[in-house]
């Protein structure tokens, strides 16, 4: 009896968290002074309403949730789910891909951020200062995403002011286009602090030859390869030679030569998993 | 790139 009551008792606390009005998690941390991690209900600018996951924890908290690159086939080639490059397929006359990096169009579940693809009303809609970056394995329930995550970071420069806030108008800055530019005109790389694993853990979660072109310890945005493909994120890691970026940043445009189109365009190129070669 | 990384979802957090 004592621990049905408690389960209600812990779904009214729940079910209250709809009372709170706020355009983000450190807004609810701040006003209502709420340090539990979880799902809460934010409005954007225009009241819109919506469901995301907050991390009230790391570093002081208030970290919203607002976007999730899942790879459901590595070996689809911008084929559905593709939603960070393209679902068209590998098209030279789409050079923007489906081009969610930068519009306002939204998919998926806070729930299922690890189960497929994540765009929530916050990825335009926050002014943010600071961004966090969670690796968590695929399929992973929410309650548990902080310990399984293989890779935590933040970065605690700011940097976010200086290029209007959020993801959103960065990407407008750089815009996540094929033949945009070349590899030297890349997108800022910011200094991170790293919440779980360091420089050299990052180091080995990518192939032996992309380990020459990178430097831990950064993400970098908007990086572009030797064949003019643009990809939007590289975690954890700032692009030094090379430019062989397909191997180790994320998301992209709508066209890579030749065919090494998709969220984690190239990741898999050679003997996927056995930390050899490009793979 | 590893296993582990190719499995994992990437999530992004504003503050």
């Amino acid at each position: 009896k004592k621990k049905l009551i408690t389960n209600f008792e812990h779904l009214e606390r729940l079910s209250n968290r709809s009372r709170y009005v706020a355009r983000s998690c450190k807004e609810i941390r701040d006003r209502y002074n709420e340090q539990e991690d979880g799902l809460y209900y934010l409005t954007t600018a225009n009241g819109m309403v919506y469901q995301t996951f907050c991390d009230m924890t790391t570093a002081g908290g208030g970290w919203t949730l607002v976007a999730s690159v899942h790879e459901n086939s590595i070996n689809g080639r911008c084929t559905v789910g593709d939603r960070w490059s393209s679902q068209q397929g590998n098209n030279l006359n789409l050079p923007d891909g489906d081009g969610n990096w930068s519009n306002r169009n939204t998919f998926g579940t806070a729930e299922g951020a690890t189960s497929d693809d994540f765009k929530n009303p916050g990825y335009y809609d926050i002014k943010a200062e600071d961004m966090s970056v969670w690796h968590v394995p695929n399929n992973f329930p929410l309650d548990h995403w902080n310990l399984a995550a293989i890779l935590r970071y933040h970065t605690n420069n700011r940097f976010l002011r200086l290029y209007g806030g959020n993801l959103f108008q960065l990407f407008k800055h750089y815009p996540v286009r094929y033949n945009i530019g070349s590899c030297s005109n890349r997108g800022p790389a910011v200094p991170i602090v790293y919440d779980h694993g360091d420089r050299e853990t990052t180091r080995m979660f990518y192939g032996l030859k992309p380990r020459k072109e990178f430097e831990p310890g950064f993400i970098t945005f908007r990086a572009i390869n030797n064949e003019r493909a643009a990809m939007a994120i590289c975690s954890g890691v700032k692009p030094i030679a090379g430019c062989n970026t397909e191997h180790y940043c994320i998301g992209g445009g709508g066209y890579f030569y030749p065919d090494q189109c998709g969220d984690f365009p190239s990741f898999d190129y050679d003997s996927l998993g056995m930390g050899q070669g490009w793979s | 790139a590893s296993k582990e990384m190719t499995e994992a979802a990437v999530l992004l957090f504003y503050r």
